[in-house]
């Protein structure tokens, strides 16, 4: 019944004791905190209906229904507390899992997710999306970059230089995301950072989602002749691992932070290994 | 010879090709996959060279592709090696590196050879599964490293011999880290 929770000097986050989910981050220096869930759900795939013919494929995602299914309800999770890293392992499904990870002296947390093989026993294609749920009023209004440099404000069920009939009340809203989204309120900002590019939207007010994962059973008929259905090297479909970056301060104070931490994500550091050690050592 | 030409063209084959989304057949996937693999195994040679360059003397140097799921054949089976980080900002970088081993007590070295704080942590058993029977390592060493601006540096590894007493001890974390 103790809720784990991980904290380093700039963070403190707490986890839903009967969840296991992150239900709270505090941002020591500014004294922020934002309660907060995220979980990883997947959308049931259309294969088209009465409305269109429109299956969901490679060009085109269409979910058959607005609402996405959580993968699970709660995850069973163990906690790893060292000085270096303290790491939430999260274990949702036979086939998803996420690792919600601290390390010392940093300022965002991470979450690793592992997706995959999406299984198709139950004759759905799936979209795998990770939500984060929050009390901020954003009331549709979400922000999703350009390759880093310029950041467009979305707004739900709206487009700027037209009258909108929406007919796709998700992917009507999904967007490209090539690093970063984020949403906002007067003063408090949620910003994830990606390590690829993936869709993503504000479906709801304060919450924020980014797909991870599809795989699909129809072509969509838009020219590859093909479903999204890869088999991978093992022959059950692909797994995915990425990770997101979350940042949760100001408004003011968070460009300082995305910018800058997202120059590093984008131009990583290369490592490189060679056998033996060396005296003295190499800096150059 | 290192050349860089082999990535390049195929980066722009997959990107004017839109290759990742996954608007081509599959036969086609695999092909661009391939050649972005063969562009990577190039640029391997390039940035040997350079490094050789860099450090004055030819080096045997290895890439772990398969880092992100713990799967390292040299770190997991020396007992010392060399972390080289190369930095391509203008500006300082610290970073967090993991590397997959096999062993509980290391000593890390920093390029000014101080020894530094490292902790050993164990692979996930969600790790584990992905990595088939590729994963030689039981464990992932942690440590902090800072890179200089458009530079690189060298962080040295020493698995050390440790006691009765000491060796249980690092057991007992990791089993109830486990």
């Amino acid at each position: 019944a103790v809720p784990l929770q991980i904290e380093n000097k700039h963070l403190h986050v707490l986890f839903d004791p009967v969840t296991g989910l992150i239900s709270k981050i505090e941002n020591l220096d500014s004294g922020i905190t934002l309660p907060i869930t995220q979980n990883l759900y997947w959308y049931k795939a259309s294969s088209g209906n009465a409305d269109n013919p429109q299956a969901s494929g490679a060009y085109i995602f269409r979910p058959n229904h607005s609402e996405p299914i959580p993968i699970a309800k709660a995850v069973q999770t163990h906690l790893v507390q060292n000085t270096l890293v303290q790491e939430v392992y999260q274990n949702v499904s036979s086939w998803c899992s996420q690792v919600v990870r601290l390390y010392a002296g940093q300022k965002f947390l991470e979450l690793e997710w592992t997706v995959g093989p999406v299984p198709l026993d139950d004759d759905y294609g799936k979209e795998i999306i990770s939500r984060f749920e929050t009390p901020l009023a954003t009331e549709g209004i979400f922000y999703t970059d350009s390759n880093g440099r310029e950041i467009l404000e979305r707004r739900k069920d709206s487009r700027e230089t037209w009258k909108l009939s929406q007919t796709e009340p998700v992917a009507g809203n999904y967007y490209p995301v090539n690093s970063r989204i984020y949403i906002k309120d007067e003063k408090i900002q949620l910003t994830v950072l990606t390590d690829r590019s993936q869709g993503g939207s504000s479906l709801l007010s304060g919450s924020l989602e980014l797909m991870v994962h599809r795989r699909l059973l129809f072509d969509d008929h838009r020219g590859v002749g093909e479903p999204l259905l890869e088999d991978g090297a093992y022959g059950k479909g692909l797994i995915v691992r990425g990770s997101h970056r979350l940042f949760v301060d100001s408004v003011e104070a968070s460009a300082d932070l995305h910018r800058l931490q997202a120059q590093v994500e984008f131009m990583a550091v290369q490592t490189v290994f060679a056998p033996g050690v060396e005296s003295p050592n190499h800096q150059k | 010879k290192g050349d860089s030409s082999m990535l390049k063209r195929a980066m722009a084959v997959a990107q004017h090709h839109d290759a990742v989304s996954g608007t081509e057949k599959q036969h086609v996937a695999n092909d661009y996959a391939k050649r972005l693999a063969g562009g990577w195994d190039s640029c391997q040679i390039l940035i040997t060279n350079a490094m050789a360059s860099l450090m004055g003397r030819k080096e045997h140097f290895v890439f772990c592709n398969l880092l992100n799921i713990s799967v390292c054949q040299l770190t997991a089976t020396s007992s010392e090696f060399r972390v080289i980080l190369y930095n391509s900002l203008g500006r300082n970088v610290q970073t967090y590196v993991r590397v997959p081993v096999s062993g509980l007590v290391f000593n890390v070295t920093d390029p000014s050879g101080q020894n530094i704080p490292n902790e050993v942590v164990p692979i996930s058993n969600f790790t584990r599964a992905l990595s088939y029977d590729e994963t030689l390592a039981n464990n992932e060493l942690l440590f902090q490293a800072s890179v200089p601006p458009l530079g690189f540096c060298v962080y040295s590894v020493t698995k050390t011999s440790v006691d009765p007493l000491q060796r249980t001890k690092a057991e007992q974390e990791l089993h109830r880290a486990k």
